[in-house]
């Protein structure tokens, strides 16, 4: 973990009254492996090292903690800070308030959708979902299939997705379902047809929430899939997955030092209560091991 | 990159920067930099045609770690068991892996023993009528070692050349999860001699360092032969499977190229190393 090799580096700290550049160069180069360990971004681990670099020199050594303690703490707060604000749940303007799920291909947007129903149960809403991926073998029966365990009706349709999206909130209306779910086909961000369709899908329902999901293992390629759906969509934020395995889940600060967006939600099983709301400082933890 | 002339700071920062954006991860690209470093002294190149060179036959090299062919069974049918973490793409995989194998006029069977996730079994019937292939279902819910065992007396009673065993996805942390995995490999190893022949761990191309705890997990609970390195056709480089293949000799056998049944490529350490410095 990175606190025991920060002890190593930072033994040589005893004694001092501030932090001088040298060992805060081997201090550094110790965070970046660990990042880079992680999964973070090169470039933005790059940044990072300068940000924290420039907080960590005259920072004061405080007398009641160890050197390698601060420098932790220095760090910690760093990722704390680019990692948040959170702001918890997810807004309701209108009726129905429509969420929008898209992503790279298994990235876990069906399971997710029915874990946002599920929790919008849990908050006293009245959910609906709507099967957008047409393309995927069974994906439709899938999510019906979710539905039919949360008692959350499921819309479907013949036709291309956009033309279901715009039906299904139609019907949403007329109703009173309180928000609607498109759970929306896996594709890749360099498809220019799939991101054409998945950008006619919200310009012509306009949601009022667009999510990114993305999988909590994703190394370096994060920051390109993030940041072209975040061109071509303006996200409102990002659902990481999977984080119920060992993966140190460093995409979460890749993406949001890329997009600028909230992690709003992270996925912790694959059971459909299995929905959290994302905390900076536990993720934090998490990347630095 | 290509142009540079001497292993130097600034050719070694480039070269790191190339390999770890491509997921070889810290540890690999380090060797990697050491070999190249020690090499260029050896020989005292300043060719930079020679340096790239030797970049290259070094990654290959590490890829070329354990068998890169899928050998069928002497006698049939060959078992492939196919697993790995949820949403790699095992089940588009095995779908390719049947069209692939009935191309060569294979006689191909597929067991639907994803008995849990929504549409799981559903999803691979699609697939089996598309490509006509035969296939073995039971509902949702029952034991997937039962689909399996099942899937194995249908493979010999119908003499079928290749039974494809298609698993649920499962993180490699959950203890009983991989239980249930090796439940399943000894229920086909019983059933059938030698089986499985082929043990593949499907791997997401996008997948960073987490991958390589995943390849050594699997590889202790079922004995991995190889990897099926899926969605390569996105931006990422999949870079992570040089590390694994370098650090446990778990070879790469195929690479998914798209979601479609033909989206499917026997591994070339050649191309695929000359794709990570493209
Ligand atoms: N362990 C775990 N598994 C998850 C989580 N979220 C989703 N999954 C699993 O990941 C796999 C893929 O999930 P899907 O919901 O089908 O993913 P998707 O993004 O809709 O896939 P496509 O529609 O094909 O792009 C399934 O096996 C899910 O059960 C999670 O938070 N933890
Ligand atoms: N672009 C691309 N997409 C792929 C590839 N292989 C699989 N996919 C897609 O990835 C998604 C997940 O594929 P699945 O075959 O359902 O993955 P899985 O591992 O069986 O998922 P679980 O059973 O839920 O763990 C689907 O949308 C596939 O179409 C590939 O090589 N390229
Ligand atoms: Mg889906
Ligand atoms: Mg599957």
């Amino acid at each position: 973990a990175i606190t025991e090799k920060f002890e190593g580096v930072v033994r040589r700290l005893r004694g001092k009254a501030i932090i001088t550049e040298k060992n805060v160069a081997d201090a550094m180069r110790e965070v970046r492996m660990a990042l880079l360990e992680a999964d973070v971004n090169y470039a933005v681990v790059r940044e990072f090292v300068k940000t924290v670099e420039k907080k960590a020199l005259g920072a004061d050594v405080l007398k009641s903690v160890s050197p390698a303690q601060q420098f932790v703490k220095i760090v910690h707060d760093e990722l704390v800070e680019l990692m948040g604000p959170v702001e918890p749940g997810i807004p309701q303007p209108d009726s129905p308030t429509i969420i929008m799920l898209a992503g790279l291909q298994g990235s876990g947007k069906t399971t997710t959708a029915a874990k946002v129903a599920s929790y919008l149960l849990r908050k006293g809403r009245r959910p609906s979902m709507v099967a957008a991926d047409v393309q995927r073998p069974a994906a439709v029966e899938q999510l019906k299939i979710l539905g039919g365990q949360l008692g959350v009706e499921v819309f479907s349709g013949e036709g291309k997705a956009p033309d279901i999206c715009v039906r299904a909130v139609e019907r949403a209306r007329l109703v009173g379902t309180s928000d609607v779910i498109l759970d929306t086909a896996g594709r890749l961000h360099i498809d220019e047809e799939m991101m054409m369709e998945v950008k006619d899908i919200a310009r012509r329902t306009e949601p009022h929430q667009v999510y990114l999901v993305c999988d909590a293992m994703t190394g370096q390629d994060a920051v390109n899939s993030a940041k072209a759906f975040d061109e071509e969509l303006s996200l409102d934020g990002v659902i990481l997955t999977k984080l119920d395995g060992d993966a140190r889940g460093g995409a979460a600060l890749s993406v949001k030092a890329v997009t600028g967006k909230p992690i709003k939600f992270i996925g912790v099983g694959e059971k459909l209560d299995k929905l959290e709301e994302f905390h900076p400082d536990r993720m934090a933890d998490r990347i630095l091991g | 990159f290509r142009r540079a002339r001497q292993v130097d700071a600034a050719f070694l920062e480039e070269l790191e920067e190339i390999l770890i954006g491509a997921d070889v991860g810290v540890e690999t690209t380090m060797s990697i930099a050491e070999d190249l470093r020690r090499a260029a002294r050896d020989t005292g190149t300043a060719d930079p045609e020679e340096l790239y060179g030797i970049l290259k036959r070094d990654v290959e090299s590490r890829l070329r770690k354990g068998e890169s062919d899928v050998t069928l069974a002497d006698s049939s049918p060959t078992v492939i068991l196919v697993a790995g973490v949820n949403g790699t793409g095992k089940t588009t995989s095995i779908a390719k892996l049947a069209a692939y194998y009935m191309g060569q006029g294979k006689k191909v069977l597929l067991s639907a023993s994803d008995t849990f996730r929504a549409a799981a079994t559903e999803q691979l019937g699609i697939w089996a009528d598309r490509i006509g292939a035969d296939i073995v279902r039971h509902k949702m819910g029952s034991d997937p070692a039962a689909v399996a065992f099942d899937a194995c007396e249908a493979a010999a009673a119908r003499g079928v050349d290749i039974l494809i065993v298609d698993t649920a996805g499962r993180l490699h942390t959950d203890s009983n999860l991989m239980r249930e995995l090796s439940k399943i490999k000894s229920v086909v190893a019983r059933k059938i001699p030698g089986a499985p022949h082929e043990v593949l761990l499907v791997l997401d191309a996008t997948a960073g360092q987490n991958a390589i705890s995943q390849a050594r997990n699997f590889k202790q609970a079922i004995e991995i032969t190889g990897i099926f390195l899926a969605k390569l056709d996105g931006t990422a480089k999949g870079g992570i499977v040089v590390a694994i293949c370098d650090k446990l000799g778990i070879p790469v056998k195929f690479v998914g190229l798209g979601e479609g049944a033909d989206d499917i490529e026997p591994f070339d350490a050649e191309l695929f190393s000359r794709a990570l410095f493209e």
